[in-house]
C-alpha cells in the first residue's frame, strides 16, 4: 500500500519459519534437561564453526529433524475412593498425535513420568508402575478403561529422577497409521507388604502424588526431504 | 543490528561478509523463543572487480564472467555471495502447549565469494 512503511514482516519470517502465526504460550512449559542439552551443544558447535550433522540426535541416539515434548491432556481415574489393594493412582494419559508438525517418519517416542521429588520419600520403600494401551476410547466413563496390551510394569525402588519409556511401539503404529491420539492407562502402586505406614499416610502420600505427576511425551521426526539418508559420518 | 566493521587494511566496498545479527527480543519473540536469543544471521555484499576473483574463495566461473564484463561492458560483473553457510536451532513452544526444537538449514552466512 502507498505510504506503508518497510516494517519488519513478522508474518513472512513467521511462515518461513512453518508457523501460522506467532505462539501465544499464557505459560512456559517445563523444558527437559535433555532438550536445553542439545539446543546448548548446537548453539556451542555452530560458535565453533564445527559442522553439524542436524538430522542425527547424538544425545537421543535417534535419526529425526524436528523434536516435540507433547504435553500429557489426560484425567485421573476414581480419585473420590481411598486408595485400596495398594493401588495409588489411576490415570489415562492423552497425548494429541495431531500436534506432530513435520511430515516423515516418527523415530523416537519417549514417554517421562515425573512423579515429583517429595511424593517419593512417602511413598518409600517400593512403587510399581504399570502401563498399558487404552483398547476403548469409549469406555473412559467407567471407572476402569477397556485396555489393550500391557506395556511395561516395573517396580521403582526409593527416590530417583523421572521415568522414561521408549514407546517404539507407538512410533511403528504411528508411521504405519498415522494415530490421531494417544491414550495409555497409567497406574502406580505401592508394594503392601513392605509398607509399614498407616493408610492415612499411604492415602496422604497418593494425594500428593496426583497432584506432583507430571507426564510428557518426547517425539523425533525424520523428514526425508530434509534429511539425506543416513548422510550421518560414520 | 550491524555489528563491528571489517577488518583494518581491507577495502570496504570489496565483497565481503557484513554482520547482522537477529534478536528475537527486538522482534518480541522472547515470549515464545525459548532460545537462542537472536542469531547472527549476516549477508554478503560488496563488489567484484577483476582482481578479487583470483582469491580462493572465489569460483572460477566469477573470474571467467569479470574477464568477459572486460571485454564487453554489457556482460554483468560477477556478484557477491555466500560460500560457506550453517544451520540453526530453535527451542520454542507453540500455542498449544507443545515444546518443539526444529533446525533450520543454512540460515547463517558463514563466508562470501565472487
Amino acid at each position: 500500500a502507498w505510504g506503508q512503511t518497510s516494517e519488519f514482516q513478522d508474518y513472512d519470517f513467521l511462515q518461513f519459519l512453518g508457523l501460522e502465526k506467532a505462539p501465544s504460550p499464557h505459560r512456559f512449559q517445563p523444558v527437559p534437561r535433555i532438550l536445553r542439552k542439545i539446543i546448548r551443544a548446537r548453539e556451542d558447535a555452530a560458535a565453533s564453526g564445527a559442522s553439524q550433522d542436524l538430522c542425527y540426535v547424538k544425545e537421543l541416539g535417534v535419526r529425526g529433524n524436528l523434536l516435540q515434548l507433547l504435553p500429557d491432556q489426560g484425567f485421573f481415574l476414581n480419585t473420590q475412593k481411598p486408595p485400596q489393594d495398594g493401588s495409588c493412582l489411576q490415570k489415562v494419559l492423552y497425548f494429541n498425535l495431531s500436534a506432530i508438525q513435520e511430515k516423515g517418519k516418527l523415530t523416537l517416542a519417549q514417554l517421562t513420568l515425573d512423579l515429583g521429588p517429595r511424593s517419593y520419600y512417602h511413598l518409600r520403600p517400593e512403587l510399581v508402575v504399570a502401563l498399558s494401551m487404552v483398547k476403548d476410547r469409549g469406555a473412559w466413563g467407567r471407572s476402569h478403561p477397556a485396555l489393550g496390551r500391557l506395556l511395561t510394569q516395573l517396580s521403582v525402588p526409593g527416590p530417583q529422577g523421572p521415568l522414561q519409556f521408549n514407546l517404539q511401539g507407538v512410533a511403528k503404529d504411528w508411521n504405519r497409521n498415522r494415530l490421531k491420539n494417544l491414550d495409555l492407562y497409567l497406574e502406580i502402586l505401592v508394594k503392601e507388604d513392605r509398607y509399614s505406614g498407616v493408610n492415612v499416610q499411604r492415602e496422604n502420600a497418593c494425594d500428593r502424588l496426583v497432584r506432583s505427576l507430571h507426564a510428557s511425551l518426547l517425539v523425533a521426526t525424520l523428514n526425508p526431504k530434509r534429511c539425506h539418508p543416513s548422510s550421518r559420518k560414520r | 543490528r550491524a555489528a563491528i566493521p571489517v577488518p583494518k587494511g581491507f577495502c570496504r566496498n570489496l565483497c565481503h561478509r557484513h554482520q547482522l545479527f537477529i534478536s528475537f527480543q527486538d522482534l518480541g519473540w522472547h515470549k515464545w523463543v525459548i532460545a537462542p536469543k537472536g542469531f547472527m544471521a549476516n549477508y554478503c555484499h560488496g563488489d567484484c572487480p577483476f582482481s578479487m576473483t583470483t582469491y580462493s574463495n572465489s569460483s572460477n566461473y566469477a573470474f571467467m564472467q569479470a574477464l568477459m564484463h572486460r571485454v564487453d561492458p554489457k556482460v554483468p560483473k560477477a556478484v557477491c555471495v555466500p560460500t560457506k553457510l550453517s544451520p540453526i536451532s530453535m527451542l520454542y513452544q507453540d500455542s498449544d502447549k507443545n515444546v518443539i526444537l526444529r533446525h533450520y538449514e543454512d540460515m547463517v552466512v558463514d563466508e562470501c565469494g565472487c
